[in-house]
């Protein structure tokens, strides 16, 4: 099963970008 | 750390909205992530849909929920300068409004993930055949 997954932050993630 | 954030097809919307902007307003230092990955029963079919073919319902409800994910999302970040606005003026109320905010601190930074729930326990079934193996060995010996 396809899932999906958003992080909303207001610093910036450089991990994750 | 982050705080986590089911969405299912059977979630309110703006219920869903309301808490991630409260969140995101309140706590500047923590991301909110929002996933349609099923919980920790793994259950993503309710009781409702007996009689169905699973994996067809399974797909169909991901497909929803995912875009339901998407819209939530899109509203977040659209509603958070006005949240962020109108929680900022209520805490300096009588100092002449939240005149301090800079303009970029109004944008969320967005990160998307795309998987498949049987990528995710790939080390747990190696874990368990080893474990199987291991209890085979000790009954021969």
């Amino acid at each position: 099963t396809p899932y999906m997954k958003i992080t909303l932050s207001r610093e910036p993630i450089p991990a994750l970008a | 750390g982050p705080h986590l954030m089911r969405v299912t097809d059977h979630h309110k919307m703006r219920s869903l909205v309301r808490f991630a902007l409260e969140f995101l307003v309140t706590n500047p230092a923590r991301p909110l992530v929002l996933h349609t990955m099923p919980n920790s029963r793994g259950n993503i079919i309710t009781e409702s849909d007996q009689g169905e073919p699973r994996t067809r319902i399974a797909r169909e409800k991901c497909t929803t929920s995912v875009a339901k994910l998407i819209s939530v999302v899109e509203i977040i970040k659209r509603e958070f300068p006005k949240a962020l606005r109108s929680h900022s003026s209520d805490a300096t109320a009588g100092d002449g409004g939240g005149t301090s905010l800079s303009s970029e601190s109004f944008n969320l930074h967005q990160y998307n993930e795309i998987g498949c729930k049987e990528d995710l326990f790939p080390l747990a079934e190696e874990e368990s055949n080893e474990d199987r193996a291991e209890r085979i060995r000790m009954l021969l010996e």
